[in-house]
């Protein structure tokens, strides 16, 4: 679970 | 002999990193990189530690930082690798790079080193898709304009395995 969300929350940096 | 007791991560990257340090030295890049090895999140903290450093307005502490980043990619193993190729780690490479956030600011030394980091990383570590995305983004960007010539020892291919013994 906490691998899932920490997926959901790593975007690649606005350009 | 060096004192090694209780050293943490963060006091061995201080002292590879030193910008007063005359040459990068390989005693404490390879203490991090063990050290980095003997915690439980060492790579979590280790890649923390490392952009901050990456970061430094003093181009020697970033480029030492940046050789302690690549001994660490060769030394540390996939645990290592699989931070590295967080967003959260290459958003903080990007930044080097880039003319919106430090990139103005950054030598060209450290920004082409970056570069030619990211590209070994897409050709070595071709699993990590998200240093694919970020090297890709920078060239849509125009940051990267051409693929540099990455040196054969930044190439980061692994040796084969070992073969069996024939008996």
């Amino acid at each position: 679970l906490g691998e899932e969300s920490e997926e959901r929350d790593d975007h690649l940096l606005p350009m | 002999m060096a004192e090694t007791e209780g050293e943490s991560l963060e006091s061995w990257l201080n002292k590879a990193t030193n910008p007063s340090n005359r040459q990068e030295d390989w005693e404490y890049i390879i203490g991090f990189c063990d050290q980095i090895n003997k915690e439980l999140e060492g790579p979590q903290i280790a890649v923390r530690l490392l952009a901050h450093k990456i970061q430094s307005p003093q181009e020697w502490e970033a480029v030492q930082a940046l050789t302690v980043l690549e001994a660490c990619m060769k030394n540390c193993g996939r645990r290592f690798h699989n931070e590295v190729g967080k967003f959260r780690f290459l958003n903080e490479l990007i930044k080097v790079v880039s003319p919106k956030y430090l990139g103005d600011r950054v030598s060209e030394k450290v920004k082409a080193t970056v570069i030619e980091l990211l590209y070994s990383w897409t050709l070595a570590l071709p699993e990590e898709a998200k240093i694919k995305d970020a090297y890709h983004m920078l060239k849509r960007q125009g940051i990267v304009q051409l693929d540099p010539a990455v040196p054969m020892d930044r190439t980061l291919i692994p040796s084969p395995p070992p073969r069996p013994k024939n008996p």
